[in-house]
């Protein structure tokens, strides 16, 4: 069985860029990943 | 008697009853022979897999990507009842156990499938069947959670086969090099994805806008080409900021699904479909393997917008159960498309709180 999850995840206003993803993955493919875990990060705006 | 004594001492008779001294051998040794080359054929075929396994995995390692390549057993997998399999093998594992027994099962299973059996909240003995043990609680602590507030953490356990933005025309998840499947298709056509449509994403940019001559010659195309809903998802581009991740579940893996932030789901979506195995294997010869497969979509938002999560099921593990909607049978044997909102029906308590005790849903056997 498989879980995939679509999220929007937080942007920030950049005046030059538009709006402009701040959020990260802290794992890659391959890793080995439990409930709980972190799947990745952002920073506040 | 006399019959068989002269059969036994005279060696022509024996011979005209037998058709011969060589087709007496033959026959003696036709079930041997048919087994024996049965379970040649077996071996050479588990040698195979093993050795292109081996190959994948030696590839994986020096970082060549495999390539999607379909194969005749992928051909052969669409012959086969897999929802019907995987019904009688839910039927054959929720039979219950003499209590004695249950142990000696379960660590087979486990042993079979490296699954962690001192993670499990209750006693061996307490799982009445092989299909309750699938689907156990863990014991308090043996996971973890990251409470950081700038985190989304996940669902379920298992590998992390994908992950990335969803950028560029249609918005595809990539399944495995050289074949990728939309998004639009996997979660529904209706589903409430944040996409803009390529002309407004132009005016967003500020971008040119392409000559009258282009626009015919797009238009001309898309008409000749494409239906209406494949056109839609051509023509349109995800937000920006929108994530997926793609996470397998081995047989041994912890099969219970959590909510990874606190959330609203507003619908849920149940699509009967095939039940193709899901390993990886299966992801580089089966073609739309994600979107074929039965499956259970819930969307929703929290507090940065937009949330889907899909849970796939799988050969042998297509009963897919949801907390908020304990009414929701997969894999039954009439196939159909079912759209319920949550947000309309009361009873259900639709807000899914972010890591609490009790998780979303579960993928069960049957």
């Amino acid at each position: 069985s498989t879980v995939v999850l679509v999220f929007q995840a937080p942007t920030i206003k950049s005046p030059k860029r538009g709006d402009n993803s701040n959020f990260r993955f802290c794992i890659k493919r391959g890793d080995k990943i439990r409930v709980g875990e972190g799947l990745g990060r952002w920073q506040e705006s | 008697t006399s019959f068989l004594r002269k059969l036994q001492t005279n060696p022509q008779v024996r011979a005209s009853f037998s058709g011969g001294s060589n087709n007496s051998q033959g026959n003696t040794f036709l079930l041997p022979g048919a087994t024996f080359a049965t379970l040649l054929m077996l071996g050479a075929l588990h040698a195979r897999r093993m050795y292109d396994d081996r190959k994948v995995e030696e590839a994986r390692e020096k970082g060549i990507e495999i390539e999607f390549k379909p194969d005749a057993k992928a051909s052969f997998l669409r012959l086969l009842p897999l929802r019907s399999i995987s019904r009688i093998w839910g039927f054959m594992t929720s039979v219950e156990y003499p209590v004695w027994m249950r142990p000696y099962v379960y660590k087979a299973w486990a042993r079979a499938f490296h699954s962690n059996l001192e993670e499990a909240a209750l006693p061996l003995g307490e799982y009445a069947s092989l299909r309750e043990f699938f689907v156990r609680t863990l014991k308090q602590g043996s996971r973890p959670i990251d409470h950081d507030p700038h985190c989304l953490v996940s669902p379920v356990d298992g590998i992390v086969l994908r992950v990335g933005e969803l950028k560029g025309v249609g918005a595809k998840i990539e399944q495995v090099k050289g074949f990728s499947y939309s998004v639009s298709s996997l979660l529904g056509s209706s589903s409430f994805l944040p996409m803009i449509e390529e002309g407004d994403m132009h005016e967003q940019c500020g971008e040119q806008e392409s000559t009258p001559t282009e626009k015919t010659k797009k238009s001309w195309w898309s008409i000749s080409l494409a239906s209406p809903r494949v056109r839609d998802t051509a023509t349109a581009r995800p937000v920006k900021g929108l994530y997926y991740c793609v996470i397998y579940l081995k047989p041994g893996n912890y099969h219970r699904i959590h909510s990874p932030v606190d959330w609203n789901v507003l619908v849920r979506r149940h699509f009967s479909g095939r039940l193709f195995p899901l390993n990886e294997r299966a992801t580089r010869t089966i073609r739309n393997l994600y979107v074929e497969n039965e499956r259970v979509v819930l969307e929703g938002m929290w507090q940065e917008g937009y949330l889907a999560m899909a849970a796939v099921g799988a050969t042998n593990i297509g009963s897919i159960e949801l907390v908020i909607e304990p009414e929701l049978r997969t894999n039954r044997q009439e196939r159909s498309y079912y759209i319920q909102s949550l947000q309309k029906k009361e009873s259900m308590n639709s807000r899914c709180r972010f890591f609490e005790k009790y998780h979303v849903g579960a993928f069960n056997m049957g």
